[in-house]
């Protein structure tokens, strides 16, 4: 099925590979750790949080009246070995910019590639039959639900990441401010 | 169809984001021409190669009798916006230990990865039916040449990488060596 196939590819190539610790680098959990202890802030969330857009298009700059990257560091890059290259994985921090109960907290935050890549190919063909449109929908919540499993069942895994699956629109039409809906 | 949509998100999610010059970094081909000139050497093809093996399995090092990532410096690596995250791009660059003609040879080398996740994933799953199994062969083929299509029919990338689709064992079942593969 090509959702789930979607989201095992994302689970090997990807999050199974560098959110657990392994030979070579530690885990993200403790990776944060590090980050708190250096840089003396707090994470709302010790866990790699994942967008899932409804829309599936995350853009390539997370935009949010109160989320900023602007002067966080981001999670020391790791790098794996992969089919022949010494491939880098970096993960972005970003931080609330209200205090919550006057805490500044901070987060590490990325959209759902894999649903990005697979907006762009369906925008990119001109044959995208309104079928797959159609499909759209399905496909996401299949992903999704394939993806939670996957994660959930790998105990690695299981708390080193959260997916958010969001309307990119409230009903009145407006986008969605992700910092919001992780304040949600 | 799963092996299109794998070629497809490889396209859109990594040859075409990166292959191509764009605002921000220089084309393959270019990144190539100034290794060359600084490190005064040179390649064998200006192209990414990427190994599509039958058996989707590429080593996480890539291992021949005949090349050699030792000493040899990475092409500079890029950074991109996606889904959030500034994201490093990073291609090795292996050298033949043979002269050719005189010359030592490097190329810009790499397995083709979404076909290794696809094999992690296969393997994984305890319940991958033989079916799954017989089909790798057509998915295979269907990936090679559904890349090979999308890589063709977009001028920027056109140029800019070369799939070697290859047997990696021999008739008598000994490992086939990638850098002889290359040079065949
Ligand atoms: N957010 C994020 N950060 C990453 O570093 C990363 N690396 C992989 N992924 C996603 O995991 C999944 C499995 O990865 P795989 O390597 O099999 O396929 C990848 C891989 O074959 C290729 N690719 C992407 N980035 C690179 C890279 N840096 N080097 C080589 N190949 C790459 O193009 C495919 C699609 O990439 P994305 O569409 O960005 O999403 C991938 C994919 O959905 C990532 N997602």
């Amino acid at each position: 099925d090509y959702a789930e196939g979607m989201a095992s590819n994302y689970f090997h190539g990807y999050l199974k590979l560098t959110l657990p610790s392994h030979t070579g680098h530690l885990g993200l959990k403790e990776r944060i750790e590090l980050y708190e202890a250096k840089e003396k802030v707090e994470f709302a969330v010790k866990r790699l949080i994942i967008l899932v857009p409804n829309t599936m298009f995350v853009n390539s700059r997370i935009e949010s009246r109160i989320l900023t990257k602007a002067g966080v560091v981001p999670l020391e890059t790791i790098v794996k070995n992969r089919a022949g290259v010494e491939r880098p994985f970096k993960n972005d921090v970003y931080k609330f910019t209200v205090p919550i109960n006057g805490t500044t907290y901070y987060v590490a935050l990325e959209g759902a590639t894999p649903m990005l890549s697979f907006f762009e190919a369906m925008t990119y063909q001109p044959s995208t039959t309104w079928q797959m449109k159609e499909m759209k929908r399905e496909i996401l919540l299949k992903f999704y639900k394939h993806l939670k499993k996957l994660l959930k069942e790998w105990p690695p895994t299981e708390d080193e990441a959260e997916l958010v699956l969001y309307n990119a629109y409230k009903s009145n039409g407006q986008p969605q401010d992700v910092g919001e809906v992780l304040l949600s």
